[in-house]
């Protein structure tokens, strides 16, 4: 555990919080896809079945639980407790190309081909695309308010503090994960974009934040 | 690197 990891751990759980308190504080899910966060509940189940064969640390566990927990909350907010404020029609990222690609791609390159494995590469490749319905919402609708643009900043922090952990990790005790990285990397440039857009006009403008 | 050994990261 290095001060990296730490904080990329933190700030993908202030993220979800963020995202949990946003629609549980206003009793809807607007702007917010449901598609991204079934995808994300999807990434922890499969990763996260390490749970029942292998214990790591406390840390790890209760991480691990907290994570699943606020996953299927937030998706339980969206498409039951506040599903009247759930905007299907601007959701239309059509998630069937994510995941037969991902599903493909995790049974020809992974580290061993056992259930465990497979699955656990499955989530891994899954989490670096699982945000585009998210942003292909913004793009369509063509604005995200201020506490969902504070919501990615947090995701984008999380994956670009992981990039700096591999390095640190790498250097100090040469651990490299492939699979990991090479995704790791692919997911963090997905949020670039993201990232000038929110310094340029969330920190600067009012409270919304459009796109050009 | 590991493999298939416990992944300690999250």
């Amino acid at each position: 555990m290095n001060i990296f990891r730490l904080s990329g751990d933190v700030c993908h759980l202030i993220a979800i919080i963020i995202l949990f308190l946003k629609i549980w504080r206003s009793k809807s899910c607007a702007g917010i896809s449901g598609k991204s966060q079934v995808l994300f509940a999807l990434v922890f189940t499969t990763r996260y079945l390490d749970l029942f064969t292998s214990y790591i640390s406390a840390y790890n566990t209760v991480m691990k639980v907290v994570y699943l927990l606020l996953a299927y909350s937030t998706v339980g907010l969206i498409f039951f407790r506040f599903r009247n404020s759930y905007d299907s029609e601007s959701d239309s990222f059509r998630v069937e190309f994510l995941l037969v690609p991902v599903a493909g791609l995790s049974f020809l390159e992974n580290y061993a081909f056992t259930p465990l494995e497979i699955l656990w590469t499955f989530s891994i490749y899954l989490e670096s695309v699982a945000i585009l319905p998210q942003l292909f919402m913004i793009t369509k609708t063509g604005e995200a308010e201020s506490i969902t643009a504070h919501y990615l900043l947090f995701l984008g922090l999380y994956r670009a503090l992981y990039l700096a952990n591999w390095l640190w990790r790498f250097h100090t005790e040469g651990f490299y994960d492939q699979i990991a990285v090479v995704s790791g990397v692919v997911q963090t440039i997905f949020y670039c974009d993201f990232f000038y857009l929110y310094f340029t006009r969330v920190l600067r403008g009012s409270g919304k934040m459009s796109l050009p | 690197v590991s493999e298939s050994s416990p992944k300690d990261e999250l």
